[in-house]
């Protein structure tokens, strides 16, 4: 079986939450991505530091583990998961899954994984996304009868521990403010909606007469297209480095807000949310290399800097997100 | 009927490899680029 998920970004999860996987139960600490869509975990025939340095499943000390022999593979946007396809019981907060389907990781993908903080993946993407045969997560907590509506949302906090909070069949009004603006699903794959426009001080400077954005839980940034970046970049006076942009920190008092107009409604991103501060280096990620090419897309991703300012919902019933002040 | 699952904020693989001063090796050697050409690629199909 092999899912490609080009979207997702190793580099910059950042909200992991905790859930079990067997009889009795081995814990895991799992980043909760929309972006993609199938389920893994490193396990006990994974060989490497980086797996090392992980929590693995160890199959053989489940009693309700089944395997299947079917080896996969997922591709992320720029790496790979490789292992064999098992199925078991994961218990997500009280919710118990019976029979799930998840991917084994045999090899993690790339040496750098030794600095990733989490130990897997579980998507929230469509299932058109998933590895061929299997049955997502949360499709299967709502075919199994779990949830009393078909959706869940997000609340992300930009305070280190606490606060963040995965809504799952119902969603608590008192996390945001005024009402929720829907807004429909333009592509069932990833949560892709129509944008209208991005602005600063009242111009438009990228996604002039529509495009397309992913609302993405589980990626820190705002990704541009590369084709929308020069003019913005030539806004806050960015410099070029590596595949990114660095400024000044000063800037994040003097910028003005990025305004995402969507469905109507706008969305404002000051510059404090949307240049990241760590030591010297900020701004958001490009690829200028791709910048000529003659077929480029025009997707643009928002991620947790756009999901900290907004209350997220993703409603599989009607194919639709709704955000919301948060 | 309402499920919370509470969800931690961790340290980004880009904060860890900046810490230990890889990040420019990585954005070099893995390009955002990549992931826009699968995306292309995926699309087109």
């Amino acid at each position: 079986g092999i899912s490609l998920e080009p979207m997702r970004n190793y580099l910059d999860l950042a909200y992991i939450g905790i859930i079990s996987i067997g009889t009795p139960p081995q814990e895991f600490k799992v980043i909760l991505d929309t972006g993609s869509t199938d389920l893994w975990v490193p396990s006990i025939y994974c060989v490497g530091q980086a797996c090392a340095d992980h929590n693995v499943f160890n199959p053989l000390l489940s009693s309700t583990f089944r395997g299947s022999g079917r080896p996969i593979s997922i591709a992320y946007g720029t790496r790979q998961m490789s292992g064999f396809l098992g199925y078991d019981t994961v218990k997500i907060g009280d919710l118990v899954d019976v029979g799930q389907g998840f991917g084994l990781n045999v090899k993690e993908p790339g040496k750098f994984m030794k600095y990733a903080v989490f130990d897997g993946i579980l998507g929230l993407g469509y299932p058109s996304l998933s590895v061929e045969g299997t049955t997502p997560v949360f499709d299967n907590l709502w075919n199994q009868g779990l949830l009393s509506q078909n959706l869940f949302a997000f609340c992300l906090s930009s305070k280190e521990e606490k606060g963040s909070v995965l809504m799952l069949g119902r969603v608590d009004p008192s996390y945001y403010t005024r009402n929720l603006n829907w807004v429909p699903v333009s592509k069932l794959l990833y949560w892709q909606i129509a944008m209208d426009s991005v602005a600063m001080n009242g111009k438009v400077v990228a996604c002039d007469g529509n495009c397309q954005a992913i609302v993405h839980a589980g990626t820190s940034l705002l990704i541009d297209p590369p084709n929308s970046i020069r003019g913005i970049r030539k806004k806050i006076n960015a410099q070029h480095f590596g595949s990114e942009h660095i400024i000044e920190c000063d800037a994040i008092h003097t910028l003005p807000d990025l305004v995402f107009t969507i469905n109507g409604v706008n969305y404002p991103v000051p510059a404090s949310a949307y240049i990241q501060q760590a030591a010297l280096r900020g701004c958001w990620s490009s690829s200028e290399e791709y910048v000529n090419k003659s077929h480029s897309t025009n997707t643009w991703v928002l991620g947790d800097v756009f999901l900290r300012l907004y209350f997220s919902v993703f409603d599989r019933a009607n194919d639709r997100t709704g955000l919301a002040p948060a | 009927c309402l499920v919370k699952i509470p969800l931690m904020k961790i340290k980004s693989i880009r904060e860890n490899l900046w810490e230990n001063d890889m990040l420019k090796d990585y954005l070099e050697k893995y390009p955002y680029s990549l992931a826009y050409k699968l995306l292309d690629r995926y699309q087109d199909q």
